[in-house]
């Protein structure tokens, strides 16, 4: 039990290092284990550097950069144990443009190094153009939802859709 | 185990028969607020066996049960399916004979959920443990609910290594 | 204390009706004190159905609707007692297309009927464009912040600046 | 009270002294992320007398002192000031015979805070109810952070109510 934790732990803390400096484009960052000796009564604690600011709290980083560090983390995990499906409701809201398209190019990648089906919900326009297919939800009758499968102009015009 | 198809029948707001096809790549949902993108990924969590009604941000699992809307008078059963295809035959021993895997969670108002794997009634454990040997399943780490971001970041360090041992 | 409490929570229910049916183009809602008798120690529930829709425990609300219900209550508290000031750090976030048009409606009828002058932190493009004028923060030198006026073309520049 | 502009000086990313017109209507604040948007209009909640540093996202209110960058050194004091117009003479009494009023709030690594009106030092509640009285400051619910949307909507009943109770 101890031993996996803490051989998962390894494996997650370097892949996180690696998709923290993809996603800054730079900068550091690990986890660590902290609060006792016994990994499995341990907390997880993150420290994060981004490119050409010095290390702090992650309170005191952004929206944006937390959202991003954490980012770093979940995929960190996916990739240390992929799994057929992944799921991401609206984890692009607080990324500027560029960040989106970092997001989506880390997308990109985990689909070269897995076989997994992703499912993204989003309401970004930068989003829905790097993904290979789009499906629309609507209501057209209040109350009730309906699956239908759109093209990118169809689904911009969704936007606009209420 | 690859992932094909979900349905949904009374599922929220998708109280018509409704089908999503999973493919390979990368699948965008989309659409104006509130109509329905979340609650179509909630099926596939909920299927594959999430036995907390806060999960499904309820406040008990008959809020999952459509309940009715302008014109529609409220249902009284939900279910969702998800078909996976097994060809790899790479499935715990149980289920591993078939080609095809047909996970089914049918909840009735006031009696609870009944899972079947190809028509044959199954516990809800035996589903979390079919998703959980393909590293999948309602909590892992790669299924990311709206607003889970911000937990992750404002979780307690002890909170956050339970994550951790989702993966371990 | 409980006079002036129970004034303010009546005034503030009367906004909140009134402002959640604009933001939602129909539907109802109302704030309820529960749990006690006293004011000072009820808790304050909101009861939210948007159009077309059966009533339902906030928590079964979409993200979007629920930041809309989130921002009738504070704009209702806003209007019972208007300050000079007010700040809203990327309150459009989860909002799709046409509920950020409605959220800048509101913002400026906010605008009409208060002298408030109103300060907007945004990614969000729509905003962006119904904004009187925009300042952009940049880290031209990194880790240091610099404010600059902007134009909207310049702006929508600034969302690819890194 | 009619607010016109914000200084500030060596306050988080801002080391540098930058000025912020605030004029009438809508103005909109850009720029990618981590630039230091939030950075800015926590300096406002921070000269108008926030007492918490939590609420400033620090670990300490020292934390909102520039501490240094790729090439810049950290600095040991952070300086903030708001300007009023006071026309309408409607500020309290205290305060109430300037045309202007410069509110300025200054911190020194490990000394604490200083808080002067048009020069003269006061203490923090005075700068506290000076905002009060004029239904703003650092707790108004006028001023909405980053991700308070979300707060309120899991907020319990009870401190749901403490938000009222600021409007009263
Ligand atoms: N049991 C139910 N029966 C009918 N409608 C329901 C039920 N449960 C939830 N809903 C409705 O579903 C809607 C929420 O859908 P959902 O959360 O999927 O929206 P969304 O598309 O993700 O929107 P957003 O972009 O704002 O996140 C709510 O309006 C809610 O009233
Ligand atoms: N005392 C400090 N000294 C130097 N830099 C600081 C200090 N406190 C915070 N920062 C930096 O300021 C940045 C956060 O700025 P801010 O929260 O204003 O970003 P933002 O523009 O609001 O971004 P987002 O769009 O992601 O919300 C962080 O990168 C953080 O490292
Ligand atoms: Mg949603
Ligand atoms: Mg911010």
């Amino acid at each position: 039990g101890r031993q996996r934790l803490l051989a998962a732990f390894e494996q997650v803390n370097h892949h996180f290092k690696d998709l923290f400096v993809t996603l800054f484009g730079g900068g550091e960052a690990e986890l660590q284990l902290v609060e006792s000796d016994d990994p499995l009564e341990a907390g997880l604690e993150i420290l994060a550097k981004p490119p050409g600011k010095k290390p702090q709290t992650m309170t005191l980083l952004s929206g944006g950069e937390q959202a991003l560090t954490a980012m770093s983390l979940i995929f960190a995990i996916f990739l240390t144990n992929p799994s057929p499906i992944c799921v991401l409701d609206e984890v692009d809201a607080p990324l500027d443009d560029a960040n989106v398209e970092r997001f989506c190019d880390l997308l990109d990648e985990m689909g070269r190094r897995t076989d997994t089906r992703f499912i993204t919900i989003t309401h970004n326009p930068i989003t829905m153009a790097r993904m290979r297919r789009l499906f629309g939800v609507t209501m057209a009758e209040r109350g009730v939802s309906q699956l239908v499968s759109v093209d990118l102009e169809q689904a911009e015009r969704f936007l606009e859709a209420s | 185990m690859i992932f094909t198809k979900l349905r949904l029948h009374g599922f929220k707001s998708f109280v018509d028969s409704s089908e999503f096809l999973i493919e390979p790549g990368l699948t965008g949902i989309v659409g104006p607020n509130g109509c329905g993108k979340s609650n179509l990924v909630e099926a596939m969590r909920w299927v594959m066996g999430e036995s907390s009604y806060k999960n499904m941000r309820g406040s008990g699992m008959d809020d999952v049960i459509f309940s009715g809307s302008g014109n529609r008078p409220a249902r009284n059963i939900a279910e969702v399916s998800l078909t996976i295809d097994n060809s790899a035959r790479n499935a715990p021993a149980a289920f591993n004979q078939s080609e095809t895997l047909e996970v089914t969670r049918r909840i009735e108002r006031e009696s609870g959920s009944v899972y079947r794997v190809n028509g044959k009634e199954v516990r809800a454990r035996d589903v979390q443990l079919l998703f959980a040997d393909a590293s999948s399943g309602a909590r892992s780490p790669a299924m990311v609910r709206q607003g889970q971001i911000g937990e992750i970041i404002s979780a307690k360090p002890q909170a956050r290594r339970r994550i951790l041992e989702e993966a371990a």
